[in-house]
């Protein structure tokens, strides 16, 4: 199973065209390997994307140069998934 | 495991195999109402089941509902399951579900795209797209949302296949895509078309490659606005509702554009729970609510398709 420890999934909040631009130049970034689940859309509507655990510096500081809001939606994807292997797992016994 | 859909477990999480035993047992206890299709194979080869709930008649008016074309969004497969055995509790017990299927028939593909959904559970629970190999790129798979023929390769879709996005070389490239074209194409009297996603809480319709309105707009709208509160009246889900385009985002070649290119009306698509927390990772103990109140909004459009017939 492809492990996804220390992977984060941010909320990005993009206040105006501008900032859905910025952010839309991430998604080109494809050293970053990022995984939007929300793609960029209009101001206003969440963008959520998963970050591998050695893209996470370098997302937040984008972020955080061209000030735009982001909040930490899920802190570390695979504790999410071993809980639900688990209850997979405690089903099946 | 289970011996019967009263014993199933809907309540969490399934594999394929799981999934697809479960299909045999509703036909099993079901034989009158309930029947097992086979519209295709997968690129890996897996056969592509539909249920087909009829209780009689020749390809009558139809209702076609997808969950789990992004295979990753878990939700939609389970909850899937969940519509196929209520189906069979409420025929002959639920006035509005007895009234459609003494008129039409239902067409439930629970696990829209196998072999992305089986690589889930194997090897990464957060793939998306198929399993096709794409020549001259190292990159796997397409997003079969993207591959339909409606603005096919126009701008809301990647022609980069190592992107989620990535809409395939040509319209249909995917069997699972060319599968359920061609079921639609040959059985020729579908009214209504529902394909299931997650996550967001979004119900939309067409279009969803231009912001051009389409020309049954007001009643589109309408009808989701309706279903959207027969939704909300259950746990007070929040949904929004409207256009693929003025909602989300520009998606050309996406399923319900095609769907309603062929006149299918009542071409629908909807986002599942959640509100953010958990994404497409949504804990199993919201599986049967999501189903539950989905299953009320479903539910107001096919009595609306059964009701406003054309």
């Amino acid at each position: 199973l492809e492990n996804f420890v220390g992977h984060q999934v941010l909320r990005i909040s993009a206040a105006d065209e501008a900032q859905v631009q910025k952010v839309k130049e991430l998604e080109d970034l494809e050293h970053l390997q990022l995984d939007f689940w929300r793609g960029p859309a209009q101001p206003g509507s969440s963008i959520d994307v998963r970050v591998p655990f050695p893209s996470i510096q370098a997302v937040k500081v984008f972020l955080e140069a061209h000030a735009i809001s982001y909040s930490i939606m899920i802190e570390d994807v695979q504790s999410l998934l071993d809980e639900e292997q688990e209850q997979m797992f405690a089903f099946q016994g | 495991r289970a011996r019967s859909t009263n014993t199933f477990n809907y309540a969490i999480y399934h594999t394929l195999d799981e999934i697809y035993e479960f299909m045999d047992m509703l036909v099993a206890e079901n034989p009158q109402l309930v029947s097992k299709l086979q519209i295709g194979n997968t690129y890996e080869g897996r056969p592509i089941y539909v249920l087909k709930f009829s209780t009689g008649g020749n390809k009558r008016p139809a209702i076609w509902i997808d969950t789990g074309i992004h295979s990753r969004e878990w939700v939609t497969q389970a909850s899937g399951t969940w519509f196929a055995k209520k189906i069979t509790e409420d025929y002959g017990q639920d006035p509005k579900i007895t009234a459609i299927l003494s008129n039409m028939d239902i067409f439930l593909e629970i696990v829209t795209n196998p072999d992305g959904f089986a690589f889930t559970h194997s090897t990464n629970r957060l793939w998306r797209k198929t399993r096709s190999r794409t020549a001259g790129s190292s990159c796997i798979g397409v997003d079969p949302n993207r591959n339909w023929d409606a603005a096919f390769g126009m701008p809301g879709a990647s022609g980069n296949p190592c992107t989620e996005t990535y809409r395939g070389k040509y319209a249909n490239s995917e069997t699972e895509v060319k599968s359920i074209v061609d079921f639609v194409k040959d059985h020729g009297n579908i009214k209504g078309f529902i394909s299931i996603h997650s996550y967001s809480q979004l119900l939309l319709y067409p279009y969803g490659y231009t912001n051009t309105p389409n020309p049954d707009q007001q009643e589109l709208d309408q009808l989701a606005k309706e279903a959207v509160t027969a939704l909300s009246s259950l746990h007070g889900t929040k949904y929004t509702y409207g256009s693929i385009y003025t909602t989300i985002y520009q998606a050309s070649g996406n399923t319900i554009d095609w769907t309603y290119s062929q006149g299918i009306k009542y071409s629908y698509t909807f986002e599942l729970r959640d509100t953010g927390r958990y994404g497409f990772l949504l804990p199993a103990s919201q599986i049967i609510p999501t189903a539950q109140e989905t299953w009320l909004a479903l539910v107001t459009i096919m009595d609306h398709v059964k009701n406003h017939p054309y």
